[in-house]
């Protein structure tokens, strides 16, 4: 598999690596994926890198990469980011994988070993939702949000209703809300704020949470959050020419 | 805060 920037790998460890330590990796010949509970299972994170964010890509048996994601970083970190990044993995030597960064003008190659790990690796089944609400928007502005009003209290509330979605944290101190609405005077897609939803909501999550899922917000200029009663909410990016997704689904906090 | 929820709460192992 050769990804023509190790950059996109790069995000997608920094997005995953605050909740998940090690993690099995599913190829097969539509892309790689992984799918993992954090520790305290809050969070369950799903990344999907298809066919098309490769230039090039081949699997000819499926296979499962159990990756530690600190030698991972470590070794990731070795490669700029706009170096090749060409991973191998063999079926008859399914001890370790290769990683090969080229730089563009191919003046430097460097190759590392990665040795796999035998991860006991449990699936969720996500259940298909018809979901409540549902808000896109910028995805920067999103990670604000949750950055400035994790600052204030541990619990962000997010209500949803013809006022808008509106974000409320309250600390010992102090209390904050933002409220936004749908955006009508922004011609570009990606700056607008959409919000659909068939009843108002209003439910509560983990600051602290919310927080590392904004890390993703590097992979892609929007984010979705899908909100149902009673339900965790999914929040995805959407990686730009089909080239894959990560989606995070935070559980609630009830009373 | 309110309690925190847990993600096998809602979800089940394939």
């Amino acid at each position: 598999a050769r990804l023509p920037r190790s950059a996109v790998l790069k995000k997608i460890l920094d997005s995953v690596k605050d909740l998940v330590k090690e993690t099995n990796w599913d190829c097969n010949e539509e892309g790689m994926s992984m799918q993992a509970l954090d520790t305290g299972r809050i969070v369950l994170v799903e990344v999907m890198l298809r066919e098309a964010a490769f230039e090039s890509y081949a699997c000819e048996v499926p296979m499962t990469l159990g990756i530690d994601m600190e030698p991972f970083g470590k070794v990731l970190r070795c490669a700029g980011g706009d170096e090749k990044v060409t991973i191998k993995a063999s079926r008859n030597d399914q001890d370790h994988i290769e990683l090969v960064f080229e730089n563009e003008e191919k003046e430097r190659m460097s190759a590392f070993e990665l040795k796999l790990m035998d991860i006991d690796g449990e699936h969720m089944a996500v259940p298909d939702a018809e979901w409540g609400a549902e808000i896109s928007m910028p995805s920067s502005e999103f990670k604000k949000i949750v950055m400035d009003l994790a600052e204030i209290g541990s619990d962000l509330t997010i209500a949803v209703s013809k006022l808008g979605v509106t974000f409320t944290a309250q600390g010992n101190n102090c209390k904050g809300s933002m409220v936004l609405q749908p955006s009508t005077a922004v011609d570009k897609k990606s700056e607008q704020v959409a919000i659909s939803f068939t009843e108002p909501l209003e439910m509560t999550f983990a600051a602290p949470y919310m927080k590392m899922i904004t890390k993703a917000a590097a992979l892609s200029s929007t984010v979705t959050l899908s909100l149902d009663e009673a339900c965790p909410i999914c929040v995805r990016y959407e990686m730009e020419d089909n080239a894959g997704h990560i989606k995070y689904y935070l559980a609630p906090k009830e009373d | 805060g309110k309690p925190q929820q847990s993600i096998t709460s809602f979800f089940k192992k394939k």
